[in-house]
């Protein structure tokens, strides 16, 4: 569970990067 | 006597001719915009990346979707499709991994 969290915090970073 | 409306005065005739008449439109007369039915929507993913991300937000397991279950709900649509799609939506965040490669949540349904 921790690598999901993990992989899920890299995804929203990637979103917001593309959304600036 | 009074006139009942007159909106412009005078020399307005010639200019009725050219003018577009609103509401007579061929197309576009659905209103209210965007409703995800052509090929980009407001997000600029494609309709199959629509469809994917859609189903993934629509899975409320905690590990999310997996592939061969996008695969097959998403019947009329290859698999390579499918994992372009997928592979697109992670790459933009939108989704993510989770247990393994194969299964996939999204990011906003908290």
């Amino acid at each position: 569970l921790d690598r999901i969290e993990k992989n899920r915090r890299a995804a929203l970073e990637r979103l917001a990067a593309r959304n600036v | 006597g009074k006139p009942q409306g007159t909106m412009g005065g005078g020399g307005m005739n010639t200019s009725m001719a050219t003018v577009p008449r609103p509401g007579m439109g061929g197309f576009g007369g659905m209103g209210g915009g965007y409703t995800g039915a052509s090929d980009m929507s407001a997000n600029g993913l494609s309709a199959s990346q629509n469809q994917v991300l859609r189903l993934i937000r629509s899975c409320p397991d905690p590990q999310g979707i997996s592939i061969q279950d996008l695969k097959q709900r998403l019947s009329g649509m290859s698999a390579s499709v499918i994992k372009q799609a997928v592979e697109f939506l992670s790459n933009e965040g939108h989704i993510f991994s989770t247990i393994d490669e194969d299964h996939f949540r999204s990011t906003d349904n908290d």
